[in-house]
């Protein structure tokens, strides 16, 4: 058994992880803290020409989420880039140059969507470090997998610290979990240790 | 589904219609 | 010892007030609530021009946060507004009059600043209640210091109710932990009783 105490600092410790965005580690991606997206690659929104925006009944545009909202912590149902089919690429300027050494794929967990399932969700992807935004091929920092029967938040840990630093990774997305027309990314983050 | 690597124009952002935010000049004040 | 029933209540309290914008306490000077700025006297933004927006490869405009967000509740990395120096000037119209009793004061947590430090945090700071934004003296309702070792939110008693009711207060920071160039605020709350 535990003491009242005990239980409060518990408890308290708890709070504090999840008040420091649930990791307690800085992201390199943020975009408020000096993070954007580069590029797309050749991935391609998915554009479902639904979220039509209108003034005083004037159709104005469609609305749909940039690549951005990988970067920005609002991760709230439909708060998500969504591009085509299940292979993307999002190619991320750190806001300094780091030694990554862990990586945070979110998605919304499956009580709260509305088709009760996750199948828009990342699978299968892999992260490269990237010397500048046009190389094609990057150095591995590893292949992982979005497990949809874990936790909403999942973090992955590079194979090893890699010897040099990157200031640009490219988040490669090779399979989702089964939807068959697009694949939503909600936030990613990127953790390591700043180059000295 | 797309096959072989990464491919086509590095300048894909620029041509889509939303706003693009980069940092040009350091970290903002954190 | 504790029961299991015992800590669930632990628990559940700990959430509630945490969900209560974590003080459980009313914040008067909250933009959505009615809270505005009104001046930032002669504080200057610092303007570092790095955030560019554009839009179809077409640079628009240099984005930097305004003071309002230190009304805001958002304080994610970089959600704050930086002014010039270390001496600054927040002018505040709180949604009702009222007698300030408690400040809070939030700054990032050092585990998520990419920089590893709080140095741009806001250290010694004076709290007035002025009869009209232009008073240049007001009545002092207290001077604090926000400790970069201490918690990320701090809340700082007034030092006695006051007699006179205020619905405007300036916030004066007199001093950050070590920045060079800027101070950052990400949040300012303002709690007390409504006047009658």
């Amino acid at each position: 058994g535990i003491t009242e105490a005990q239980a409060r600092v518990i408890v308290n410790n708890a709070l504090k992880l999840y008040s420091q965005d649930k990791t307690g580690m800085v992201d390199f991606a943020l975009e408020s803290g000096g993070g954007s997206i580069l590029s797309t690659r050749c991935s391609e929104t998915y554009e479902t020409k639904t979220a039509l925006l209108s003034l005083f009944g004037i159709p104005l545009w469609y609305f749909s989420q940039s690549p951005r909202v990988v970067i920005q912590p609002d991760i709230y149902p439909g708060n998500c880039w969504a591009f085509k089919g299940s292979q993307g690429f999002l190619v991320v300027r750190l806001s300094m140059k780091i030694h990554p050494t862990v990586f945070t794929v979110e998605h919304i967990p499956k009580t709260l969507s509305p088709m009760g399932n996750i199948s828009s969700a990342p699978k299968d992807f892999a992260v490269y470090g990237l010397e500048n935004e046009y190389q094609e091929e990057g150095q591995p920092l590893g292949q992982f997998t979005y497990n949809q029967e874990g936790e909403s938040l999942q973090m992955f840990q590079a194979l090893e610290i890699p010897d040099k630093a990157f200031q640009i990774v490219e988040l490669r997305i090779l399979s989702n979990w089964g939807h068959p027309e697009y694949t939503c990314l909600y936030r990613f983050r990127v953790h390591g240790q700043p180059a000295q | 589904p797309m096959s072989g690597g990464p491919c086509c124009s590095h300048a894909r952002l620029a041509r889509t219609p939303y706003l693009v935010l980069s940092y040009v000049n350091g970290l903002p004040p954190i």
